[in-house]
């Protein structure tokens, strides 16, 4: 038996909105520890990386780890039927070939359930190693999201560059060039409004718009995204979820020939 | 000339 308690559905629904639009389905794996989802893009030139801890449930109950292969287009259509304030149930019985999502209103007097086919997906997961990153660049996830909604009227390509001084996105095409730096900051009153960079090595890579702007669907999860570079490896690009966990999202970069 | 690279060029199946 698998069943999870959310007094706030609107988190489900933005960590839909984070993750429809790279993937088509994917698995929920659920176990004790919460659930976990990691699905590459169609291309596999990305991955999606999310994790909802238990705790952050306000009921949470797992009896036997359980994989639920979900098509988001059939979720998202049950999770519009849900208000943002309604208190959402998600039960699946062990070894079931559906699951029931339902939706109460605050004051009781409206209850639904839908009930949604699993579907099967191939189970197959990429190890990611832990690695020391050269550069962690922090800033507001609404100016990340801004960023690169305006340099993709440029070009395809976006070149991410941080130093210690700060961090550059660029992008050139037909129209021209764009370059948009951002300094660390120095004083702000809200810790979410900061840049903060840490570098061990400067680091210049190139990165497809699209994904980055696919990303930024993540924004209304969190205040704050955090950037993940090495030399040559993918970017790690990072939302947390209050209480629950995170979303991360890799991409791999483009390579001179 | 640039060429995308793929999540393959990083990770192995776990």
């Amino acid at each position: 038996m698998f069943e999870a308690r959310l007094v706030q559905c609107s988190m489900l629904k933005k960590v839909l909105e984070a993750i429809k639009e790279l993937l088509n389905e994917a698995t929920f794996d659920c176990s004790d520890a919460g659930i976990q989802l990691q699905a590459m893009d169609n291309s596999h030139v990305s991955l999606v990386s999310l994790n909802l801890r238990s705790d952050g449930f306000d009921k949470y109950r797992c009896d036997r780890n359980l994989s639920m292969g979900i098509n988001l287009a059939s979720m998202t259509k049950i999770m519009k039927c849900a208000g943002n304030d309604d208190v959402l149930t998600i039960k699946a019985q062990d070894n079931a070939d559906n699951v029931m999502f339902m939706f109460e209103s605050q004051n009781q007097e409206k209850v639904s359930d839908y009930d949604m086919k699993l579907i099967n997906l191939d189970q197959e997961h990429l190890g990611i190693p832990e690695t020391d990153y050269s550069c962690i660049i922090k800033m507001p996830s609404g100016e990340f999201a801004r960023i690169c909604r305006d340099l993709s009227q440029f070009g395809e390509s976006v070149v991410i560059s941080c130093t210690k001084e700060g961090v550059k996105f660029s992008a050139a095409g037909d129209v021209g060039a764009a370059n948009i730096k951002l300094a660390q900051t120095a004083n702000v009153d809200k810790e979410e409004e900061a840049v903060t960079i840490e570098m061990q090595e400067p680091v210049t890579l190139t990165f497809a718009c699209r994904y980055l702007n696919s990303f930024t669907k993540a924004t209304a999860l969190s205040p704050q995204v955090q950037l993940s570079m090495s030399a040559d490896v993918p970017l790690v690009v990072e939302y947390k979820i209050g209480d629950f966990g995170h979303i991360r999202y890799y991409l791999a970069p483009k390579i001179e020939e | 000339n640039q060429t995308q690279r793929t999540m393959h060029n990083y990770f192995e199946w776990a």
